[in-house]
């Protein structure tokens, strides 16, 4: 995924 | 998932039930920061506006849901069931400074200019200073309760969990997310003075943490 982008985070 | 982020998430959670349970079970909320906990709920409600539009994991999807409602039945809690116990007075931070340079930040500063990616930008820069408001409080009265100071050490220690899991995320996965990270240091610095009256005076006779 681009640098950024995956927001699986909280 | 890694055992930073974890914790950090764990750490995070308690915190925020700390808090809840302390004005709950004092029936007070007193030394605490409305303003700071109406960031908070800003912070949550501008992230996980992604809860709409993609699902991620259903732990992913619980937890914000939790730290959500958390958010809002403190605010709740703050600024209607005990209203006449909060200390308005000393809740002085004028959070126009914080929201208003966040905003623009935000807007300038981002991973692309869409609605959504400039919101999660804000929030992200939001929730780094989002805890001045308190501090300020803190320092203005000159003492907190031991269970606040317990509250800041979980929140504070939550996002040095996060720094561990970039360090981590970046060197197994690749992952860098130069904003957070950033956003993340400075969150962290900003508790760095707290961490170190929180272990220096938290001896056992300790009733409250005066700081300077």
């Amino acid at each position: 995924c681009p640098i950024g982008a995956k927001k699986d985070e909280l | 998932m890694n055992v930073f982020r974890l914790t950090g998430d764990l750490s995070h959670l308690a915190a925020i039930i700390i808090l809840l349970l302390k004005i709950w079970k004092s029936r007070s909320c007193a030394g605490i920061s409305g303003k700071s906990q109406i960031l908070f709920a800003v912070v949550f409600t501008t992230r996980y506006l992604d809860l709409l539009t993609s699902f991620i994991s259903l732990y992913n999807t619980s937890m914000k849901l939790i730290y959500i409602g958390c958010a809002y039945a403190t605010v709740y809690l703050i600024y209607v069931k005990f209203r006449a116990t909060y200390d308005g007075n000393h809740d002085s931070f004028r959070v126009e400074f914080l929201v208003v340079p966040v905003g623009g930040l935000a807007v300038l500063i981002n991973h692309n200019f869409s609605l959504m990616e400039i919101l999660w930008t804000f929030s992200i820069y939001l929730e780094s200073v989002a805890i001045l408001p308190q501090l300020f409080m803190i320092s203005k009265t000159g003492e907190a309760e031991t269970i606040t100071t317990h509250y800041l050490f979980c929140l504070g220690l939550y996002r040095a969990l996060y720094l561990l899991n970039w360090i981590w995320r970046y060197y197994f996965e690749g992952f860098l997310d130069m904003i957070a990270i950033f956003a993340g240091l400075v969150q962290t610095v900003l508790y760095c003075d707290f961490f170190y009256l929180y272990v220096t005076k938290g001896g056992k006779d300790r009733k409250k943490v005066m700081l300077p």
